[in-house]
């Protein structure tokens, strides 16, 4: 018998690539998401979880980033600020997040 | 502190509009 296949059919071992691909990343990963460079949910997620009610300021933001330089703050800060997620409070060193839950 | 409340409702307007 011939076999009618040039080459012979190998069963998809492996599941389709790419599409229909739900789940994976559940946990609130590093990886940036909606929009946002890892730096700067980093900077946002500092404000959310700050407890004083003038915000977070942005030597404390440099503080707890230590790895960040101050200028990368600054352009993550100015950032989330022209969208909404953070704005100024007592002076323009003091930040707060919009979208506490 | 009125600064502050104007700030607030100017930003949640930016993200509300963001989120359009």
């Amino acid at each position: 018998r011939k076999n009618l296949m040039g080459a012979p059919r190998m069963p998809p071992s492996f599941p389709a690539a790419g599409l229909g691909d739900t789940g994976g990343y559940g946990g609130g990963g590093s990886l940036p998401v909606n929009g946002l460079t890892a730096h700067q949910s980093q900077v946002l997620n500092l404000i959310k979880n700050c407890p004083d009610a003038e915000g977070m300021s942005l030597q404390e933001l440099k503080f707890q980033l230590h790895n960040i330089s101050m200028a990368t703050i600054k352009q993550a800060v100015e950032f989330l600020s022209s969208e909404g997620h953070i704005y100024s409070t007592v002076d323009d060193d003091h930040y707060k997040s919009t979208d506490a839950e | 502190l009125e600064r502050i409340r104007r700030n607030k409702e100017a930003a949640l307007q930016r993200l509300a509009e963001r989120n359009v």
